[in-house]
């Protein structure tokens, strides 16, 4: 039955010309975890190869392609966990960093912490030597598109982002 | 919101989520994908899971750690999936969607909303969907 890795985007709704997008994105990025579990790698780097190819598609809100705050700025959170050891790390409202994946990885393996926040996320990766990136490089043209229509009088961004039940 | 999980070849199983979290958000805001049993959560006795969907709903029912809490009672990866969705859905209202997997490396992908994008690959075999009900499968 073993090895398996298994990917997902959002739930809630997709518009029709995004799905196909959508769908190829999920697929490139199991198949790179995949990759990762056949060369013998530990189910923890497959994971994070899956989600740092998501996190780098601009089809996914992660990343690159990440939905902007009221402020038109972008927030990322991360999260990963290792069953072996319930060992675990995350970062949360982290700015200007490419994969919040390999930032949370980090938390994990290289403090005796289980989340950083904030600026002390973004002053842990300079200490790691994780680079920023512009916010400008992280917003694509629908995330500023979509934040702006939820400016709008009466926009209900949840029902936006989640759609009506399946 | 993206996630992923695994089981490798000794059976160790790992879970992972990242998001940008919810459309026009208060500036501070933070949702279930960095909170553990919300977001996901991983344990080699039981299985991992990973989230997306309503984070708010999701923390309320911290929705990961419920599911492995039904595969603890003896409920398949599916099965729990689903529990565990439904009564987030019936007690707070929140939709979402989960990949669930356990120790041997049986697999699930779940959700309550209209589409989640989803993808697995085992054996050689990719299998993706984006509707409820739709598993489609290629060689790899």
């Amino acid at each position: 039955m073993l090895p398996v890795v298994v990917v997902h985007g959002g739930a809630g709704h997709i518009p029709k010309e995004r799905s196909e997008k959508s769908t190829t994105g999920v697929c490139s990025a199991v198949r790179a975890g995949y990759a990762v579990l056949q060369g013998g790698g530990s189910s923890m780097d497959a994971v994070v190869e899956a989600v740092t190819q998501l996190e780098n598609n601009p089809s996914f809100n992660a990343g690159c392609g990440s939905v902007l705050n009221i402020k038109g700025e972008v927030e990322m959170d991360a999260m990963v966990m290792d069953g072996k050891t319930l060992a675990s790390g995350a970062v949360s409202i982290v700015r200007n960093i490419a994969n919040p994946i390999q930032l949370a990885r980090l938390v994990m393996d290289k403090t005796s912490h289980v989340c950083l926040a904030g600026e002390g996320a973004n002053q842990f990766a300079r200490s790691m030597g994780v680079p920023e990136v512009p916010l400008e490089s992280l917003i694509t043209d629908y995330s500023r598109m979509r934040w702006k229509k939820n400016l709008e009088p009466g926009a209900n961004p949840v029902e936006c982002q989640m759609g009506k039940m399946g | 919101t993206v996630g992923a999980v695994a089981v490798d070849i000794e059976g160790n199983v790992a879970s992972a989520t990242s998001t940008g979290g919810i459309l026009n958000k208060m500036e501070g805001r933070v949702g279930d994908t960095p909170v553990i049993g919300s977001g996901g959560y991983a344990d080699n006795e039981i299985g991992a899971v990973s989230t997306t969907g309503h984070g708010e709903a999701i923390m309320k029912t911290t929705l990961a750690r419920l599911i492995l809490f039904h595969m603890e009672q003896g409920q398949s990866v599916e099965a729990a999936s689903d529990l565990g969705l439904a009564y987030m859905k019936s007690r707070v209202d929140g939709l979402g969607g989960v990949v669930t997997v356990d120790p041997q490396g049986h697999w699930a992908a779940r959700f309550s909303s209209l589409q989640m994008s989803w993808a697995a690959a085992q054996k050689n075999t990719l299998h993706y969907g984006l509707y409820t009900g739709e598993h489609f499968t290629q060689s790899i």
